[in-house]
This record gives C-alpha cells, structure tokens and sequence, in this order.
C-alpha cells in the first residue's frame, strides 16, 4: 500500500501522522518542483497529510492538491 | 484500506472514531481548502466522520459531503 | 469491509448492532444533511441499521434509505 | 461476507438462524419501509431468512421477497 | 460461501446434509412462496438439497429446482 | 469449491468416493427429477461421480451426464 | 483444485498416480458412456491420466483424450 | 499448479526432475496417442519435460513439442 | 511491490528513506542516463525520493520527475 | 510461479543459478530443438539463464532468446 | 515476483543489491545480445540495475535500458 506524490510547485509538504491512540505529526517531508515521492502506510503512518500543489496518485485514481 | 479526503473549503473536520464496545471521537484533524488527506482504518479508528464541502474517494467510488 | 453512508436530510441515524450471541442496538450516530460517514464492521458491529433519508454504499452498488 | 436488505413495506422481517448442529432461530429484526440494514454472516448467523416484501443485495445481485 | 434459494411456490424444503464421514439430513427448512433465505455452507453443513419451486442462486448462476 | 448438480429425470444418483490413499464409495444419494443439490468438497469427499441425465454446474461452466 | 471428466464411450478410465518420490497408479476409475466425474488433486493424488473418448475440463479450457 | 499434455503421437513422454539441489529425472511417463496426462507440481517435481509431439496447455496458453 | 526507474538525463538520484519511527536518508543511488534500476519495498525501506529527469513506473501508471 | 521453454534449435541450455548469498550456477540443462521444458522457481533456484534460440513464456507474455 | 531482461547488445550488465540496512552490490551477470534472463526478488536481492541495452519486462510492462 503505497501512494506516489509530485510537487508541481516548491514548497510541497507531505506529513506523517502517528499510527496509534495519538495522531500526531512525526515527519514532514519537503519536496521541490519535479520531485517524486513514493510512501508506504507503515506501522508508524497511518494518515497523510500533503499541502501545496501536488498530484498525489493513489488507488481511486488521482487527486491534485491546491495550495492554500 | 484508506479513504482519500479533498478539502473543497476551509474548515473541513475529519473525526476519527474509536474501535471497540465504545465509540468515542478519539481525533478531529482540520483541512484548509486544497488540502488532501490520506487516512487508514487502524486498530484505533473504525469509523470516520466527514463535515463541511469536501470530496471523499473509497472503494465505492467518490462521495461528496457537504457544509450543513 | 466499510460501508459509505452519506445524509440527504437532518437526523439520519445509524444504528450498529452488536456482534455474538445477543443482538442489541450498542451506538448510534446522528447525522446532519450533508454529512458522510465511512463505517467498518468491527469486533463489536455485525450489523448496521440505517433510518432517515440516505444514500448507503457498498460492495453491491448503492442503496437509498427513505424517512419512514 | 454480509448482505444487504432494505424494507419495501412495513413489517419486513429478517431472522437470523444459529451457526452450529441445532438451527433455530436467535434474532429477528423488524424493518419498516424504508430502511436499510447491512448484516453480516458471524460465528453465531450462518443463515437468514427474509419475510415480507423486501430487496435483497448479494453477491449474485439482487433478489425481491415477496409478502406471503 | 453461501447460497441464495427463493420460493416460488409453498411448501419449498431446504435440507442441510452433514458434514463428516456419514451423510445424514440434519435438519429441514420449509418457506412459503417469496420468502428468500440466505445459507452458508459450515462446519455442520456441506451439502444441500433442494425441493419444490424455487430459484437458487449460486457462484455459477442460477438454477430452478422443479416440484416433482 | 462446490458443485451444483440438477437432475433431469428420476434415479439420478451422485456419488462421493472417499480421500484418502484408498477409493471407495462412501455415500450416494439419489436425486428425483427437478430436484437440485449443492455438494462440497470435504475432508471425506475428494471425487463425485454422477450417473443419469442431469445437469453439472462447476466452475468451468456446465456439463451434461446422460442416463447409461 | 479439480478436473471434470464426461466419458464419451464405454470404459473410459481414468487413472491416479501417487504424490511422493515414487509415481504408481494408486486408482483407476471406469466410466460408462455419459458418466461425468468431477476430480480432486490431493494429498494422495498428484497426476491423473486418461485413457479412452473423454471430455476433460481444466483451467486452461477443455482437452479430448481419444480411444488409442 | 498443474499442466495438461495431451500426446499427439504414440511415444511421447514426460519427464519429472526433482526438486532439491540436485536436479535428476526422477519420474518418466509414457503416454500413446491420444492420451491426456494432467501433471502438478509438487514436493519431489519442480521442473518438467516433454519429449516428443504433444500440446501442452499451461498458463501462458499453449505450447507444442515437436518430435526431435 | 516494486517500482522501475529509467533515468532521463545523467545525476538521477534515487533516495531510499529508513522505515521506523525516525525518518532519514539511508541510501542514496546515483543512475547515468539509460538506466534502469528496479527497486523493491522492504523492511528498511518505507518512502522513496526521486530527484532529476526521470521516468517512474509504479502500479498507478507513470509518473515523471523534473530536474529541479 | 514457473515459466515455459521451447528450443527452437539443438543446443538450448536453461541455466539454473542459486538462491542465497552467492550467485552459482548449480544445473544446466540441454534440450533438443522442439523440446519443451516447464521449470518452477525454487528453494534453490532463485534465476534462470536462457541461451541459444528459444521461445519463453512468462507473466509479462513471450520473450525470444537468441543464439549468440 | 520476478523480472524478465533479454540483452539487446552484448555486455549488458545485471546487478543485484543486498536487502537490509546498507545497500551494495553482491552480485553482477553479464549476458550476451540475445540471451534472457529471470531474476527473482530474493531474501538477498531487494534491488536491481541494469546497464546497457536489454529489454526488461515487469509488472508495469516493458521499459529499454540504453548503453550510457
Ligand atoms: N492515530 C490514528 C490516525 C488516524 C488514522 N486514520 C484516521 C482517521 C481519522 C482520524 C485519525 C486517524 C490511528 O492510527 O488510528
Ligand atoms: N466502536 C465501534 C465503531 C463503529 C464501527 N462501525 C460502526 C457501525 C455502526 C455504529 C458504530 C460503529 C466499533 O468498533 O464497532
Ligand atoms: N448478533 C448477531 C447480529 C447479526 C449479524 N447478522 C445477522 C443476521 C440476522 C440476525 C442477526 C444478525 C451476530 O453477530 O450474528
Ligand atoms: N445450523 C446450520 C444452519 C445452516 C447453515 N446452512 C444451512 C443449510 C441447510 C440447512 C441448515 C443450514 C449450520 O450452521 O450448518
Ligand atoms: N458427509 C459428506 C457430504 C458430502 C459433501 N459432498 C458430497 C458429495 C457426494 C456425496 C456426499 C457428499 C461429506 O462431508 O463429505
Ligand atoms: N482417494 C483418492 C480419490 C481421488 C481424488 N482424485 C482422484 C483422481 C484419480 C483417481 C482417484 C482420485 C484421493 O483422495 O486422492
Ligand atoms: N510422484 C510424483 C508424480 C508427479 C506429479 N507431477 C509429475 C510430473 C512429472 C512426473 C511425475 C509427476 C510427484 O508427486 O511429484
Ligand atoms: N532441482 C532444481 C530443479 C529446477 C527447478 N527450476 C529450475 C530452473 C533451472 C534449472 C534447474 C531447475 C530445483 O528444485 O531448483
Ligand atoms: N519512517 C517513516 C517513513 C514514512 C513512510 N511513509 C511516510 C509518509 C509520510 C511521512 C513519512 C513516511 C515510516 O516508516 O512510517
Ligand atoms: N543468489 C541471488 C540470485 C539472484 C536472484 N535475483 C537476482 C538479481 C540480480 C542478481 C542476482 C540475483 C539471490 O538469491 O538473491
Ligand atoms: N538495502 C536496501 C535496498 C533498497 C531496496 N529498495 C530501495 C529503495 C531505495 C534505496 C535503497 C533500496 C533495502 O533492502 O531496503
């Protein structure tokens, strides 16, 4: 279980969220124009929070986020 | 298992609600517009509750809630 | 297994049935018009009633509950 | 595995019968016109049976009781 | 693993035959015209036997039990 | 995995031969023509001869056997 | 994991051969014109021959063994 | 996993190699015209091969081995 | 789970970030123009990050990344 | 998981080389032109090398080997 | 899981890396134009490269290395 994400501006955020009773914010990655990312759901990542202007592929197709 | 969740405005809450005998709102995480949210069911979550204007894509295809 | 519960009017309600030996109502959710709800079935839910006006999705299409 | 049933008159009926060497029945659930029900097989419900003027959703597709 | 059988007529009987080294009726359902019933296949039950009018539904389609 | 099997006229016979490291006829039940039974394969069964005119569904579509 | 097996003339056999470091003919089954049989591979049973005008249906379609 | 190999001529065999570090014919089968042989893998046969004309049906489709 | 990479232009970067509770850069491999390299999800291994011109084939279809 | 060879000429070898730690080759194997050979992945078999000119067919559909 | 590599030139050169925390290469094969290759994912080999001009198929189809 893996979703992929392009930046298509600089400045994109992808956050972790804590599996678990918690949810918090464990790792941010930055990502600049152009770059890919592939992340898995993991033990210790169960949501996925992306900011920015983003094409995020995932199993229902894609979504594109905006930035705010 | 996840849903993907797609900010429409701001102030969109997404309430994850607790597994077991009880169910409780154990996290209510906030979107601002253009943000996209990727969330798991988990030990902890067995049930997700969407509020405000936002689009939600699962295995069913792609609901979309509304503001009240 | 999850199904997809979306309100198409104000106090739609659903219902989760107890899992085991006996069958009694353990929680019920009060939904506003335009609100969305994604449910498992749990350790604790083996099924799940819905009443009031709402459009229900799952792994056979979709089906519409009416206000009785 | 579950079924879905939704009520097209009142006073639709769905019974549970015991997993196990004895069958019996161990619940019956009243549904009035109108509502959904979403129910899984369990340890304890290895057959249902439907009464009443009913839509009946399986894996096989759809099926209509009819009120005797 | 289930079955789907419809009644067309009354007097429809379901026999459930036993799982095991002796294959015994372990126990009979009978439905009235447009009752539906649902049955899994279980640790009691590997075989079923069908008669009178009625429609079955199963993984490869649809049979018509014929009254005899 | 089961098997559906409908006979075409009286005195169908289908017959469960034993698993294991001996073959041998373990149970035969007799079908009247109309009737229509669904047969598994167990832990006892591992091969079904059927004898008469009657109609074999399995998953690789339908068969016909005919009266010897 | 099964086979099915119509005889299309008298004395068709099929044969089983033993699973293991050696291979033997452990069963062989006779059919008469129009007998169908439907056939397991198991913990005894690991290649299965056919000799004599027979319909053979398999996952990759059907064959049809000839009488030599 | 199985495979199917109907010979095409009288002399066609089929040969088993061993599973393990060694690799060695540990099985051959004969088979005349019009024989239909339906062969898995196992414990002791991890690799397979056929020497004569025969249509040999596995699950890329069907390839066919001429008389060398 | 694997995804291919096919460098675009010299100086492709593929970044392997560590799987656990902290999140790092583990590895680091540099590809010339033309290659391929294929890489597996594993148990170190739980986000991958491309820089550089590149072609990234995953199971939603193709992305590319853009030098920065 | 195996894949099938036919040789097209005399002299194809289908080389087995070793899972684990080093990478040997532990089996060679000749066929004659027209020969087929259907070869699993193993305990001990983790690559396969194909010389001379043969057809084979795998998962992703047919790849020809040529002679050198 | 495996891959499919038919060296398009000589000298095409196959790398594997080493599962687990540091990531190496442990071993190189060199094919010949017109020799093929399947290589598995492994216990030791969680990623692969590829230089020179070969065809590689995978699960996402086809991709072509170029000679750097
Ligand atoms: N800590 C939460 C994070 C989470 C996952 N899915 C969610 C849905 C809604 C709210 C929070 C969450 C959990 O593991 O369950
Ligand atoms: N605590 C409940 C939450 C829940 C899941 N699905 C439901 C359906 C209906 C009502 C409540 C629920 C449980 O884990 O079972
Ligand atoms: N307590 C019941 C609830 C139930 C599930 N499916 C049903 C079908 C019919 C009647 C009751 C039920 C059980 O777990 O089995
Ligand atoms: N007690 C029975 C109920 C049942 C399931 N499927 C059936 C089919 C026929 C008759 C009875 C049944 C059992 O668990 O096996
Ligand atoms: N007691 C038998 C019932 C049965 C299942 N499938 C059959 C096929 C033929 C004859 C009997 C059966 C068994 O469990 O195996
Ligand atoms: N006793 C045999 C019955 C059998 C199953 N499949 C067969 C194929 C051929 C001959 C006999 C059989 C066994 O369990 O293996
Ligand atoms: N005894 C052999 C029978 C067999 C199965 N598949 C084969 C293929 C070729 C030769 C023999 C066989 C085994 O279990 O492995
Ligand atoms: N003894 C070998 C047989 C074998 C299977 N697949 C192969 C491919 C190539 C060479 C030998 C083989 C093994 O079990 O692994
Ligand atoms: N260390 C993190 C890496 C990671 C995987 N998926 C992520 C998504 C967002 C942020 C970090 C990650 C983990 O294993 O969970
Ligand atoms: N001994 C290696 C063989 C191997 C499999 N796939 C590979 C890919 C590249 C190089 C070597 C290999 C292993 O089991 O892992
Ligand atoms: N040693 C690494 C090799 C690896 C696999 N996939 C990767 C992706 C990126 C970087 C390195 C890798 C591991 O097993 O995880």
């Amino acid at each position: 279980q893996y979703i992929v994400v392009k930046a298509l501006e600089n400045g994109v955020t992808i956050i972790g969220l804590t599996r678990g009773k918690d949810t918090k914010f464990h790792h941010t990655e930055k990502l600049d124009k152009g770059e890919v990312m592939v992340l898995q759901f993991t033990e210790h990542t169960s949501a996925v929070k992306i900011r920015g202007h983003a094409e995020i592929l995932h199993r229902y197709g894609m979504s594109t986020s905006e930035s705010t």
